[in-house]
């Protein structure tokens, strides 16, 4: 049972430190307790943009939705799930983060369906398909605005 | 496994809706208080949340359609699933689980397979449900959704409470 | 004290109808108890876009930011503060409603200053005076992008 | 009575900043993390808020500027008013408020005026400073500041919270 959730520990901080690099910034996983892990938790020592290893409440609106993403991702990378749904998650981030978010997920797109409600255009624009929900009469109706390829 | 598609009778503001999930990238856009949110709920709804709160409802007969002064009999949401693969375990390419509430309170879930053209539907348990779910990696904590205003959960959940999503991968 | 607080009430109660029909909807504030206001709450009724009148639970989440910014507007326009200070209230705002807002906020800075934190250009087009804040190794530094004319 | 300018000396992220604020819409934009709610948070510590935890902060020296290695000696920031309109009880066009703390763990606030040319400056109590801003409709529960990801806090807070909102203006 040990070395179970050790060997996926060890996979998931890997992909957390080269997901957060590739966002600038340096981050990694420890265990409170590595001897015995189920008696401890799993902390985040995260530094965006390189500034100095900081907590958690420290970190501005933005910086706590990259690393939480970051998070989220070095999971997905391990053990995708068949679909992700993602409901405004690039609220509090800048231009430039929204279409790195954007990217992340579009790379992820290969081993998982994601199902993203957005009101940026740096993500919606890196979307595969589109859909638009519009109120007609207090009743919600979905048309298709892109359609992939094969959806014709 | 993948999703295919979702369909959505008397679910909140959606009526009858069947939005086709292709593979890749999907995003879903709209005004304030279009409905988005609300498919997500409806997802949610079908995956086990046991309280209407975390669907934001005061109460499961909320999530009826209300529409020019009267609610509908019922509410349901049915996920397809293209199952090629047999990973839920049952024998159709083409699988869908379903929740429905009725206004008079009960609240059941659907197994839907089909023989050939034609669609069979048997009632099943929640805990068959969560199992098949389980299995898939879908529902309970996991972080496969992400409800709108929640993003930063991940970083303000204790450390045990996170460890917890390592220990359901493993 | 009771006719200077039903006074108050009236004059902010007018406010918010005529605010929340410009933003395309009804809404109107109640006293829990009229007969004895400051034994009761006061209650908000809206329905954004015309939909039935709905509790403010059952809202989106755009359309709560809207409505919460609709009750500011209210009473700043019955007693304007010397300055407001708005940080990312635009977060959930579609481009239309991010649009509106900004239109709202130059209107109330002839009464009050408005320093508004935005990553909306919807927002940001609006204003009178643009600040860039930026880091260099761990410490802010603020930068005029847009001065007013008065400014030079 | 208008603010005039905003003076940040190493509290957070800023070592020395003096930003001007002119009349009507000022929009202030950056990447994330550069330091623009750390304004806000200069602004809420001199209009007196009482918990570090409402500045983002666990302890009042985590306000004062940490930067290669080193934490600074004291933090302080100023507003400074256009006060031509005398609603702020000095004699002088120009005042400051500001709100100084030291790593030792004072918390002081003071006065500062100009005659002629020089700056003259008094501490004074607090229970002063809530004063003079109450006066000018600032700070307490009021609702001119909106701090990042709350502004649905007016819709989400009690029905007796929110008349009280209207109280403060009788
Ligand atoms: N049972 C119901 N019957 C009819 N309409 C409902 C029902 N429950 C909720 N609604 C409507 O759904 C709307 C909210 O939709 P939703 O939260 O999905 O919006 P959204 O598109 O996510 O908006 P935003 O961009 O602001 O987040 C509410 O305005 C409400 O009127
Ligand atoms: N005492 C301090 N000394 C140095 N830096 C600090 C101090 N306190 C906070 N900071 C820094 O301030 C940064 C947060 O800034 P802030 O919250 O103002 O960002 P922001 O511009 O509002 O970003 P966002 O757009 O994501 O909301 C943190 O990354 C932290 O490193
Ligand atoms: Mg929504
Ligand atoms: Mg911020």
């Amino acid at each position: 049972k040990k070395e179970v959730f050790m060997e996926i520990f060890k996979k998931v901080s890997k992909n957390f430190q080269e997901i957060y690099r590739s966002i600038g910034g340096r981050g990694r996983l420890r265990l409170e307790n590595p001897e015995d892990p189920f008696q401890g938790g799993l902390l985040i020592d995260a530094s965006p943009q390189n500034k100095k290893l900081q907590s958690l409440d420290m970190m501005s609106g933005g910086e706590k939705s990259l690393t939480a993403l970051a998070f989220l991702f070095a999971i997905q990378r391990l053990t995708p799930a068949p679909f992700y749904v993602l409901d405004e998650v690039d609220a509090t981030l800048d231009a430039k983060n929204a279409s790195l978010i954007g990217d992340m997920i579009k790379n992820a797109s290969r081993d998982s369906q994601f199902i993203v409600i957005s009101h940026r255009e740096q993500m919606i624009s890196k979307a595969d398909t589109l859909y638009g929900v519009y109120m007609e009469n207090g009743i919600s109706k979905v048309v298709g605005i892109k359609l992939d390829s094969e959806e014709g | 496994v993948s999703l295919s598609e979702i369909h959505l009778k008397n679910f909140k503001s959606f009526k009858d809706t069947k939005l086709k999930i292709p593979l890749g990238f999907t995003a879903i856009v709209g005004p304030n208080g279009s409905g988005k949110s609300n498919i997500v709920d409806g997802i949610c709804f079908v995956l086990g949340k046991t309280s209407p709160r975390s669907l934001r409802a005061d109460r499961f007969k909320d999530l009826i359609t209300y529409y020019r002064g009267k609610r509908a009999e019922y509410a349901e949401v049915t996920l397809f699933f293209d199952n090629r693969d047999r990973r839920i375990p049952v024998d159709g390419d083409r699988v869908g689980i379903s929740r429905k509430v009725k206004l008079k309170g009960e609240n059941n879930y659907y197994l839907i397979w089909y023989q050939g053209e034609v669609e069979r539907r048997r009632k099943i348990r929640k805990s068959e449900v969560i199992d098949i779910f389980s299995r898939l990696s879908l529902g309970g904590e996991r972080l496969n959704i992400i409800l709108q205003g929640d993003v930063t959960k991940i970083v303000e959940m204790s450390p045990k409470e996170r460890r917890k999503l390592l220990d359901e991968i493993s």
